[in-house]
């Protein structure tokens, strides 16, 4: 289960306050995942006092609202980070960010798919730097993009281009992930998916024999 | 008071927080940074084993424009229930309660009247309306909060408000469950040209895989 509370000392009116949470959580919560099972009782609640003193914000679309969302995008993204960074049994979080989609939304449905797979969380924690399932992960997000534009990155080391896989250097990429399992640091997986404007973010982390163990003695 | 909530905010280590580069500036304090919110966190006795805090409290000195995003899990946990129900019926809310150990889903009509009982005993201690309080669990899925436990810890906890950063870090460990580290950020930066602050804290390990509306 993720549990959230937000608070923030600006004013600004119901109607606006939820639509902003609810795109601050779409931009973040809800683009982590550890184990890809959605709990029952996943909550975010957020709080705006109105304390600060600062110009009452009414209008989504106003300077101030934005200024507002990007710093709760930040907040929330901190925090939804650091659950994935946290997940059970990781040794490192997995950031991994898509370009070139129609749009945010797209660019975010495929960025989270490549980080559910348990297949590239595993060849994570092998230290295998195995594009292929990054890029079958990729395709089955749902989202349609010409294979021949998929190019993949893993850290510096460019794995794919063009939808060719590359002749990369392989001790350089597997220890790329090996040192990032060392101090539980991040592990960038970089996707571009085509010439449009969109990028999306996703949180996950790598599959260790822990998470077995955790959640064979957490019992009901 | 004081002692109990920087006892608390130790018992494990705060999470490295990755946050994004702009113009704000990471301030200490999570979700007490934002001027008119108190919190704390306390060991209620509701985990199974160990005494890390379970029990946590935030609370708004004004009533505070309110928004929520719940699970869209058809098995919904009690406190979601509630929640959705809640803040249908009110753009305000001025108490959030958190318990750690049982996440009172799958818990029937009963665990639903823990929910609420645990609502009613808050409001009157804090002197709300019950519909100003709202309730969050995690836990063991399919088991009932420790009501009496919980119950009993409500005056403890709510003597223990603070607006200092050990009360935000205190709330931040006693949400957690097999959480190795607690994740609180508060950042300050301007809307408008005023200085305004934005805090939270969350907590998450397992079972993670969001999709909140």
């Amino acid at each position: 289960t993720m549990l959230g509370i937000i608070t923030t000392d600006a004013l600004v009116n119901t109607d606006v306050w939820r639509k902003m949470v609810q795109i601050a959580v779409n931009r973040s919560f809800n683009q982590i995942t550890v184990d890809g099972d959605t709990s029952t009782n996943d909550t975010v609640i957020a709080l705006a006092s109105g304390l600060s003193g600062s110009t009452s914000i009414s209008s989504l679309a106003s300077y101030e609202a934005i200024e507002l969302q990007s710093c709760l995008d930040a907040v929330m993204q901190g925090l939804a980070k650091s659950i994935a960074w946290d997940g059970e049994g990781a040794t490192c979080l997995i950031e991994v960010t898509v370009t070139g989609a129609e749009s945010e939304v797209e660019a975010a449905k495929i960025a989270r798919s490549v980080a559910s797979s348990s297949l590239v969380k595993a060849a994570v924690y092998g230290r295998d730097p195995n594009w292929g399932r990054i890029a079958a992960a990729a395709g089955y997000a749902g989202i349609h993009f010409l294979q021949s534009k998929l190019c993949i990155r893993l850290g510096d080391v460019l794995l794919m281009d063009n939808g060719q896989p590359l002749a990369f250097d392989r001790a350089v990429a597997s220890g790329y992930l090996r040192k990032a399992g060392e101090i539980h640091d991040t592990v960038g997986i970089h996707i571009s998916v085509g010439e449009g404007s969109g990028i999306g973010r996703a949180w996950g982390c790598d599959l260790s024999y822990d998470y077995v163990k955790i959640n064979g003695e957490y019992t009901t | 008071a004081s002692s109990t909530l920087n006892e608390a905010s130790n018992c494990i280590p705060v999470a490295p927080i990755f946050l994004p580069e702009g113009p704000w500036k990471e301030i200490p304090g999570g979700v007490t940074a934002a001027k008119g919110f108190k919190a704390a966190g306390i060991y209620g006795g509701l985990r199974a084993t160990g005494e890390k805090p379970d029990l946590a409290l935030v609370t708004c000195d004004v009533d505070a424009i309110a928004a929520g995003a719940f699970t869209t899990n058809v098995v919904a946990a009690a406190p979601v229930i509630y929640c959705r129900h809640a803040l249908d019926n009110s753009e305000t809310a001025r108490a959030v309660l958190i318990n750690a150990g049982q996440a009172n889903a799958a818990t029937g009509d009963a665990g639903y009247q823990d929910a609420l009982e645990c609502v009613d005993t808050l409001a009157m201690l804090l002197n709300l309306k019950p519909k100003e309080v709202l309730i969050e669990s995690t836990g063991v899925i399919g088991q009932r909060i420790r009501k009496e436990a919980l119950l009993n810890s409500l005056p403890r906890l709510v003597n223990n408000l603070s607006s200092s950063a050990e009360g935000a870090g205190s709330a931040a460990v006693a949400i957690t469950t097999t959480d190795l580290v607690s994740k609180s950020v508060a950042v300050e930066s301007q809307v408008g040209g005023t200085k305004i602050r934005v805090g939270g804290m969350a907590k998450g390990s397992g079972m993670i895989h969001p999709n909140m509306a």
